[in-house]
């Protein structure tokens, strides 16, 4: 289960403050999986007591105002913080992952991408193993319900976290000759980018998620008991 | 809790912190989880506050999911002034005792505040088991009398209490300024959330 709670004492009103928090929340709490499965208790609430505020026209209450935007995209990054924390956490997670999808028509089709790729069991089982499984990643592309995919336009790469040189595996369609020694070098770091160019749009989504590791299995063989 | 977290996750864990004005916390053992671990944080505000919330989309919604869900649409987003969370027991698919048991936490901390419903709730934990009531309202007397105001450790209790197979408590806290008024101020947030992973809340 996720449940997250924000506090503030910022000054805004309810509704400026339920624009913020939705906003917040599809681009944190709602772009990260660990396994696939949704709780049926998943919260999450802010609370603003407006006790920073010196007087009453420092309320942010105009959505289109600087003070809204900037309120939102600080709770936004503050969110998101915490999203990856669970991510990081993943109940024993060795590996930390962004799935950044490319080039499609919308962010909703984007997001479905990343989505799949995302709850992979055997993606994920491959980053625990460190194992350059490209295919098992366009696999998961392939039936992520996006009709629009044409297969040779998408391309895959592993984005190394340190800033060095990307590994490209799949370039339109077509395999690259992977550099397996360079792949592990990749796969051993904690954080990677898996990145995937659809090549059909202007759009693109990010999703957090982890590999599954012998923790996570352990934990949760026998957790009601 | 915080003595077990492993090596590798320290690095994530706060040791310090700047948090919002006007907020009292505290985290406590109340006797839901039955290693002595902390399970019920509450998070109090001196003021009355703005709020909104998402809540899970699953069919089988939680007994608090739906008190709080309702309590915010009937205040209309205003004059919250707590959230309740428990640990160790999810009060999911409980029925109408476990909406009492929910609506029982929520009551206890809006007396204690003297507000009526003003308390948000959350539980985490094993689903379709019952709470056990009365050791969480007197948990809720006994965090109410040592909630503090604003210190770190107020909130690393926070953050602990709502673990449940979490490595680590999550805690974030920061100060910022808007570019019009000039305003600064402080946000603190917390989460939880190991396994059964994959929001779509709305």
């Amino acid at each position: 289960t996720l449940l997250a709670t924000i506090v503030t004492d910022a000054p805004i009103s309810t509704p400026a403050l339920n624009e913020a928090l939705k906003y917040a929340a599809k681009r944190s709490f709602n772009s990260i999986s660990v396994d696939g499965d949704m709780s049926t208790n998943d919260t999450f609430a802010i609370l603003a007591n407006g006790a920073a505020a010196a007087t009453k026209e420092t309320i942010i209450n105009d959505v289109q105002g600087q003070d809204f935007l900037r309120f939102r995209d600080d709770l936004t990054n503050f969110a998101t913080d915490l999203a990856k924390l669970i991510v990081r956490d993943g109940e024993g997670a060795t590996k930390f992952v962004t799935i950044h999808v490319k080039g499609v028509p919308t962010f909703e089709e984007a997001k479905k991408v990343a989505s799949t790729i995302a709850t992979s069991a055997l993606v994920k089982t491959a980053l625990f193993g460190q194992d350059a499984n490209w295919g098992r990643i366009l696999c998961a592309v392939g039936y992520s319900g996006v009709s629009s995919i044409i297969p040779n336009k998408v391309s895959v790469s592993f984005i190394p976290n340190d800033g060095s040189t990307p590994l490209k595996l799949l370039t339109l369609g077509e395999p690259e000759n992977v550099d397996e020694a360079r792949a592990l070098e990749i796969l051993k770091m904690e954080e990677l980018e898996i990145r995937v160019e659809l090549g059909i749009g202007n759009e693109e989504a990010k999703m957090w998620t982890c590999d599954f590791s012998y923790d996570y299995i352990k934990i949760n063989a026998d957790y009601r008991t | 809790n915080s003595t077990a977290i492993p090596e590798n996750k320290k690095h994530l864990v706060p040791t310090s912190g700047t948090y919002p004005n006007g907020f009292k916390v505290t985290g406590v053992h109340c006797g839901v989880k039955k290693n002595g671990q902390k399970d019920l944080a509450l998070i109090v505000s001196d003021k009355p506050c703005t709020a909104a919330a998402v809540f899970t989309t699953n069919v089988f919604k939680a007994a608090p999911v739906l008190l709080s869900r309702e309590i915010l649409n009937k205040n209309s987003g205003q004059d919250i002034r707590a959230i309740v969370i428990n640990s160790g027991c999810a009060n999911a698919v409980t029925g109408i005792k476990g909406m009492e048991n929910a609506k029982k936490m929520s009551d206890e901390v809006s007396k204690l505040t003297n507000v009526e419903t003003s308390t948000l709730v959350m539980s985490t934990g094993v689903i379709g088991q019952h709470l056990p009531i009365e050791k969480i309202i007197n948990g809720i007397n006994v965090a109410h009398e040592k909630a503090v105001n604003g210190s770190h450790e107020g909130w690393m209790e926070v953050a602990e209490a709502i673990m449940t197979t979490d490595f680590f408590p999550k805690l974030r806290s920061g100060q910022f300024t808007l570019p019009s008024s000039g305003l600064t101020y402080s946000m603190a947030g917390i989460a939880k959330g190991a396994g059964m992973i994959h929001p779509n809340m709305a």
